[in-house]
């Protein structure tokens, strides 16, 4: 499946 | 981090401040709906929910993250406390009207749906990405209500709608320069946000270029 990007935006 | 980004946050930035300038300097928070100001306030609780395990020194990006967190969580709370308190008696409840049940919904639904792992807090996450994108809408439907718009809710909506076109471009950017930079959930929530103020602009940018007070049909 998708892999949860980075949260490096607000 | 790239210019349209920074200059994204810091249009966020300035329409919080603007509202609070507005509610502060005028004494009423007329035309300002607590509607769309809880579900902001629910929208950035439940994205930043990663503050709880994320050390704020693993690097200066993730410092600044953290600072704009708190930031955009502590501000939304002291606006809705304030319209909830101090200006409640300016506040035109009866024309607030929109029935939030039907965002907070689809978006539960939405984020049920489309998220990017099985975890709680990426479901969450999901939830505030789908919420955000519809927040807006509470607004816009008191001032259609309303029919004329004050200057200053005015800029406060264009300020939002602006770090939503440039978190747009932000996008573009770092598809175009970062090699599998791709976030389709986030991309598809925010064309969709950024759509939502079209129509407001339209009006917006027209009513200046007239000279004249913004009026929504």
């Amino acid at each position: 499946g998708p892999t949860a990007a980075p949260k490096d935006e607000l | 981090m790239n210019i349209f980004r920074i200059a994204g946050d810091m249009s966020h930035v300035a329409s919080i401040a603007i509202l609070l300038l507005k509610m502060k300097t005028s004494r009423n928070c007329a035309g300002v709906s607590l509607k769309t100001q809880e579900l902001y306030a629910l929208v950035f609780l439940t994205r930043y929910v990663d503050l709880l395990f994320t050390n704020p020194l693993r690097s200066p990006l993730t410092m600044y993250n953290t600072i704009m967190k708190i930031l955009f969580i502590s501000t939304s709370l002291y606006i809705v406390y304030q319209m909830r308190t101090r200006y409640k008696h300016t506040y035109n409840e009866a024309a607030d009207a929109f029935r939030v049940p039907f965002l907070i919904g689809p978006a539960a639904v939405a984020a049920l749906l489309f998220h990017l792992k099985n975890t709680v807090v990426e479901v969450v996450w999901a939830f505030s990405i789908f919420l955000e994108a519809v927040a807006i809408m509470p607004q816009l439907f008191l001032l259609q209500k309303t029919g004329e718009v004050e200057n200053i809710t005015g800029h406060y909506i264009f300020a939002l709608g602006a770090y939503r076109g440039l978190y747009a471009l932000n996008w573009v950017w770092r598809a175009f320069w970062e090699p599998g930079y791709r976030q389709w959930l986030t991309w598809t929530a925010g064309i969709v946000q950024t759509g939502l103020y079209a129509d407001f602009f339209y009006h917006y940018i027209r009513s200046k270029r007239q000279g004249k007070k913004l009026k929504l049909p």
